[in-house]
């Protein structure tokens, strides 16, 4: 099975 | 058309409006998935920004008070510094109607993700209405859906419970409708699992052009851009990770 990613995971806020 | 596309995914955003146009950003309750928008100014017939400005807009009720518009009305968008309210009106062609809609505005704490500049492995341009059609299809079988970008064609495949399958699309350039080619640029072969209920999602922006665009690097979120001739709707999403 695979896990779902997250956006936060690869971007940063700014 | 904008509104139509994205208000499934985000509901209360945004709109940034400054000197270039009106921009967005937003991801889903999820964190999977980022809209970015950009109207850009020449889109517009008379635009008009004295300080930048963010209207925070819920997309429901913009909706709401968007199904009142005719299709060929000319629509104007009106607010005040620190405005409660943003304006709409509505006015046809012939000038003997005007329908005029404030929507109230809220402010919205909202996080802004820097999205670095990436040079991806596959950028693969094809048309629209074929990616809403393959998504469909193969959401029917499973929830995931494979990627995968070789010099022979990208490739999208899926296994569920009843069973599996894969449609692969060949480069192909149609001269006499450009708009119907098929174009894989390849810098390395990438591999990348998705899910399938928000790439069908992403397709509600089909109506805005005719082509799309997939960014795709191995282990980063997915970009999809639908360009329009003023500005561009681009989606983010994150992958799935360790199958």
């Amino acid at each position: 099975t695979s896990t779902q990613a997250r956006l936060n995971d690869f971007f940063k806020p700014i | 058309q904008v509104v139509d596309a994205i208000k499934d995914l985000v509901q209360d955003c945004n709109f940034d409006c400054n000197d270039s146009g009106i921009a967005l950003q937003a991801m889903d309750n999820s964190h999977v998935a980022l809209v970015a928008m950009h109207l850009k100014t020449e889109g517009f017939s008379q635009y008009r920004c004295d300080r930048n400005i963010a209207l925070g807009v819920n997309l429901a009720s913009l909706q709401k008070v968007l199904r009142a518009a005719q299709n060929e009305d000319l629509l104007t968008l009106k607010a005040e510094d620190a405005p409660d309210v943003l304006s709409l009106v509505f006015e046809n062609s012939e000038n003997d109607r005007i329908s005029e809609y404030d929507i109230k505005l809220m402010d919205i704490d909202q996080e802004h993700l820097g999205i670095p500049d990436t040079e991806y492995g596959a950028t693969v341009t094809l048309p629209s209405a074929e990616f809403q059609r393959i998504c469909r299809d193969l959401m029917l079988i499973s929830e995931s859906v494979g990627i995968e970008a070789t010099k022979e064609g990208i490739k999208f495949s899926c296994a569920g419970d009843i069973g599996s399958g894969a449609v692969t699309l060949r480069q192909n350039a149609n001269v006499d409708k450009p708009e119907l080619s098929t174009t894989i640029e390849l810098q390395e072969p990438v591999a990348l699992t998705f899910s399938l209920k928000y790439l069908v999602n992403f397709c509600k922006a089909t109506g805005l052009s005719s082509t799309v665009t997939l960014s795709l690097s191995n282990e980063v979120p997915l970009l999809i851009e639908y360009k329009m001739e003023h500005g561009f709707v681009r989606f983010y999403l994150a992958p799935k990770i360790g199958d």
